[in-house]
């Protein structure tokens, strides 16, 4: 299955998202691709060193004769490669903008390599624009990450909308699998009443896994590993572990 | 002095930064004034009622018969008024982006009113779009929140390059007051880490004010409160009074 996590709000954990659920499939034995679509390269600077990384999904979105299997790279943990990101990738609007086959680009490029793994992950930057369309588009399904806050549900209209323009042409078969609450606060009142807020709008589509606040996901990119090795008893890997369990559960 | 609190990255507390220093600057007695130029109105739905916002800065930015003082509300907070924003306010860029003046049009608004305020404060959305562009055309002061994290960096060139464009040509005057590091949590080391390294970047321009991860700052807008109500006695409400002294003294 190819699986975009997606939400045009900036810092509700879509990177912290890609990088544990994947960690956590390739745990289990699953090939896992992750896919950084983000110029911002946030999902590739937490398991690589910038430095090896020379082409990437920019070379192969934009050149004809370079593939994503040209550009994938292994990461530190087993079952887990990494499709990376460099800045270039923020001229991609200008490069692909009049071009019919614009939005489809991802979705072509990954049609050679998508039995070579049991699951690819594409982690979005936060915009609705043709990068994240590219991701829609080229989905199986789709994740949304909404960061538990007071403001939680402000922009999800235009993210509904443009998943409603996918399903309408070029993507009818997408599969909205579901959203997970994000940086809970337990500790908090605020935080039951956001949860039953986003329950009302969103009902069943609600994962019953929470990812709860906790330090140790902020921190386990810095040393470029995942939960699972960094901080393995932390409520952040037992989180993440069950959001896997029911992501295999609901495909 | 008109204080433009600008980061395009989402989620780095500017909204918590223009609602808290607000207060803390009405507080002291300074007639204060925040202008809402994010379309989420996150900063207004934080001290106002929505259905009672009837005309926003939408209005006044696209309707020449509409003042900026047509749309200004008290809030409950003594010397704090606010302009608030709507969702109307996204379709802005389709309204002014062939116009001449469409970079102005915040500037030219607030002149009126500007002798009427000892600080106006303006929130600005996620994006190096037109409407945070008008933000730092109308501004004589820029604050930018940046989240210590293990990506706070990334991305922070861009918006150099914007503050450079503004001041090559349309707001030569305008002031980069500095950087404050918001989200900071004291009890990793990573934070400190990432401290170092903005501070290699920017330099002095880092205020000692660190704003430090606080979980009444997050429920405080439920209340329609700033810190100084919901809770005095916390580091949120100690951290922005802080950082409400370093920025007088710095203007
Ligand atoms: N459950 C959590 N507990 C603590 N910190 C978290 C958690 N989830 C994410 N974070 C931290 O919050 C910040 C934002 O998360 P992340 O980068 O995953 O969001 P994002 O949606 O990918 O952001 P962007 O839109 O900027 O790409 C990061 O510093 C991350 O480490
Ligand atoms: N110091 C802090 N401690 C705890 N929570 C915080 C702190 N600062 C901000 N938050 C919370 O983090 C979230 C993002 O903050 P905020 O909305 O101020 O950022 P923003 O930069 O305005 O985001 P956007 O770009 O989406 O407008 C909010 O839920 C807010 O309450
Ligand atoms: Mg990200
Ligand atoms: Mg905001």
């Amino acid at each position: 299955m190819i699986l975009a996590i997606a939400n045009q709000k900036g810092g509700v954990g879509k990177t912290t998202t890609a990088l544990n659920l994947g960690a956590a499939l390739a745990q289990k034995g699953l090939k896992t691709l992750l896919v950084d679509l983000d110029p911002q390269a946030n999902c590739t600077l937490s398991y690589l060193d910038m430095n090896n990384v020379e082409r990437s999904m920019y070379d192969a979105l934009v050149d004809k004769d370079v593939t994503v299997k040209d550009v994938i790279l292994r990461t530190s943990i087993l079952y887990l490669d990494i499709a990376p990101s460099k800045i270039a990738l923020a001229k991609i609007e200008g490069r692909l903008i009049g071009e019919m086959d614009g939005h489809f680009r991802l979705k072509d490029k990954l049609g050679p390599i998508s039995e070579l793994y049991d699951y690819i992950i594409i982690d979005t930057p936060p915009t609705l624009g043709l990068l994240t369309v590219n991701a829609l588009v080229a989905a199986t399904h789709l994740l949304v990450p909404i960061q538990s806050s007071y403001y939680a549900l402000e922009g999800t209209d235009d993210l509904l909308e443009t998943i409603e323009k996918v399903k309408a042409r070029p993507n009818p078969a997408l599969n909205f699998l579901g959203v997970v609450i994000t940086l809970y606060d337990r500790r908090t009142v605020l935080a039951r009443d956001i949860y039953q807020q986003i329950r009302q709008v969103f009902g069943d589509k609600v994962f019953k896994t929470v990812v709860n606040k906790n330090v140790r996901l902020e921190e386990s990119p810095a040393y470029k590993e995942s939960i699972f090795t960094f901080s393995p008893e932390s409520s952040g890997a037992l989180d993440y572990y069950r959001l896997s369990e029911e992501v295999i559960g609901r495909v």
